[in-house]
This record gives structure tokens, sequence and C-alpha cells, in this order.
């Protein structure tokens, strides 16, 4: 998967990181001390559609069946996560209790067209 | 800043716009996936120490001394369904002070409409200081009461558990009280009112020895948010 620079073309992942003292919110989460918010940008022209691994998406899987109908389309391949990891995080609630939870499907680690 | 998106038509934007709006859409996916309607105000801290002695035992996976595994070494949640560890200190406002105080706790708990919790695991980690008389049986029954939501201390409470403590050194023990918490959760109260008993002749060697003590009685539980809609719909298998 490719990482975007300041030029984006083609699909990459672009790192995105907030830092929680920056937005205020260090007091009531614990852990961790930020948030990478990573996210898929570029462009997926045909010839790259599908790689570099299939993008697991309903989108990827409509697109394929349209290719092996030999259905000719003006749809074109999205850039999209084809890798994801959890968030485990530690913060207060409203009640002032410690939760730990790890949320599924939070930061996203590689980018492929579908 | 970003090219114009070709296929939904926004237009370009300066990269500091783009960021504030990033952040801003980074809080509200948090805020959703924590079932949060907005960020928790935090108006009482809780003693540092305290807090890491806390997450302390969250994270020990220590045997306790009844032979029960804590809480952070419980069953695993699958990861399809969304668990939560939660420590849960004791509302002190209402926690009375003293060697000769019966120790009563308030825990207050919120459960969103539509929602239910099961408690996969939980208990009760309270600090005896050692008994002062060396002589006698280092031996020593403490008891947990569930006391009625609003009653008075002493009054109206139901016996939850009983056991032995071996209180020749000051030390933390663990009471284990899943079902109790699971009954709470499911009568829809939001005050669970706990009395701890560990008496020796008059004296309470659980009670607090001042409001700021690192050994701030706490609860663990391990729970799994139970969505009350899904129960009402059929799985395939």
């Amino acid at each position: 998967s490719l990482r975007c620079g300041d030029d984006v073309s083609v699909c990459c992942k672009r790192d995105f990181y907030i830092k929680f003292k920056d937005i205020q919110w260090h007091d009531w989460i614990i852990a961790p001390e930020g948030y990478h918010m990573n996210y898929c940008m570029g462009q997926c022209p045909q010839h790259l559609a599908g790689s570099p691994g299939i993008a697991s998406s309903f989108h990827a899987t409509v697109f394929s069946q349209l290719k092996v109908n030999g259905i000719n389309t003006a749809a074109s391949s999205c850039c999209v996560p084809t890798e994801r990891r959890p968030l485990s995080m530690v913060y207060f609630n409203s009640q002032h209790s410690i939760v730990k939870t790890d949320v599924p499907d939070m930061i996203v680690e590689s980018c492929g067209c579908t | 800043g970003s090219p114009g998106c070709a296929s939904c038509g926004l237009p370009a934007m300066e990269r500091d716009k783009e960021e504030s709006l990033m952040i801003e859409f980074a809080k509200q996916q948090l805020l959703d996936k924590l079932h949060l309607k907005e960020r928790p105000n935090i108006t009482q801290t809780v003693p540092r120490a305290a807090l890491l002695i806390a997450l302390r035992k969250l994270h020990s996976g220590r045997v306790g001394q009844d032979g029960t595994l804590e809480v952070a070494n419980s069953r695993p949640i699958p990861t399809n369904d969304q668990g939560y560890e939660i420590v849960s200190f004791a509302d002190l406002s209402e926690t009375e002070i003293g060697d000769t105080a019966s120790l009563s706790l308030t825990f207050q708990f919120l459960q969103e409409h539509g929602q239910s919790i099961q408690v996969l695991q939980s208990s009760l980690w309270i600090y005896a200081r050692s008994s002062e008389d060396r002589h006698r049986d280092s031996r020593l029954s403490a008891r947990v009461f569930l006391s009625a939501e609003g009653g008075l201390s002493g009054s109206n409470r139901t016996l939850v558990m009983e056991k032995m403590l071996e209180v020749q050194e000051s030390g933390w023990h663990t009471f284990p009280i899943t079902r109790t918490l699971q009954a709470f959760l499911d009568g829809g109260q939001r005050r669970l009112q706990l009395e701890v008993s560990c008496d020796e002749d008059g004296k309470n060697l659980c009670s607090l020895d001042g409001s700021d003590t690192p050994n701030q009685p706490f609860l663990v539980a391990q729970v799994r948010l139970r969505d009350d809609h899904s129960k009402h719909t059929l799985r395939k298998r």
C-alpha cells in the first residue's frame, strides 16, 4: 500500500493523527494519547483495479462480477481500506468510572483499489 | 489542501479548514463508537494513586486469595460484540469516614434506553487494614450487604456474600458480585449501594481512613452491551 505524499495521484493511505491534548480531550481519555484517523485517497485507474490486493468491500464484489461478466460500465474502481485494526481506549465516562474497550476497525493500516 | 472531489463535487479546501473538518469528523466518530452523546465532563478527580492501583488491578491477572481469577483474565469477549471493562469508584461524598464507621459505598450506573448490559464478571475490591491485636486469630469474617436504594446505613439490607479474610497484613481483597450487579442492572436501577463490614471488636478494618486515601474501594466489571433490538432478530445458523 502506498503512503500519500504531498501530491496525491494514485490510491494511497494518508496518515492523519489527532493528539487528544490538542483538542482538550486528554482529561477524560486516559489512553492512548491520540488517534490515527488515517484515510484512503487518490485515483484508481482501470489498470489498477483490484490491486494491490482485493479490497474487502461490497463494491469490490459487485465490480468484479461486472468485470467477470464482461459488462463494461462507467463505474470506476475506488480507493478503499484493505486492512484495519482496533483502537484500544481507556477513558472516564460521565459517571467517573474508568472504561476500557477495544473499538473494532478504527485504524486504517493500508489502502487498495477495488 | 486536497484537490476537489471529482465524484461528490466538494470544492477544494484550504489545508487548515480541511484539518478542522477532519478533527470534528474524528470527534464525532469516536463518540459514536463509544456510544456517547457528548464528551464526559470530568468534575471530580480520582486521586492518581488510586487510579493507578485500580488500573493495575484491572490488568494484573492476579489470582485472588479465594482462588478466583480476577476479571482481567476471565473469558475473552467474542470480537464481534463490543466488550467493556469498567472500574467504578464509590461516590465518597456519601461514605462515612472513621475506623468504627460502616463502609457504605454508592456506585452510579447509567444505562442507555434500548440497551441492556450483560455482566460477564464483576468483583468488589476492598482494602482491609491489619489487625492491631497481634495475639488474636488473624482471620476475620467480612460481609457485604446490598442496601435498598435510598435506604439508611444498616436498614433494609440483604447479605450478598460473606468470606474469611486473612488480616495478618493490610492488603486488598476481592468479593465476587457478578450476580448482584447483573440483577441490579436488570432492575434498571441507577445507584448500587453496598455495605461492607469487617468487624473486629467494634472496629471496621475495612473502613476508610480518609477520603483521599489511595486505597479507595472500587468495583471492577467486565460487561458486554446487549442491543435489546437484536433480541428480536432471527439469525441464520
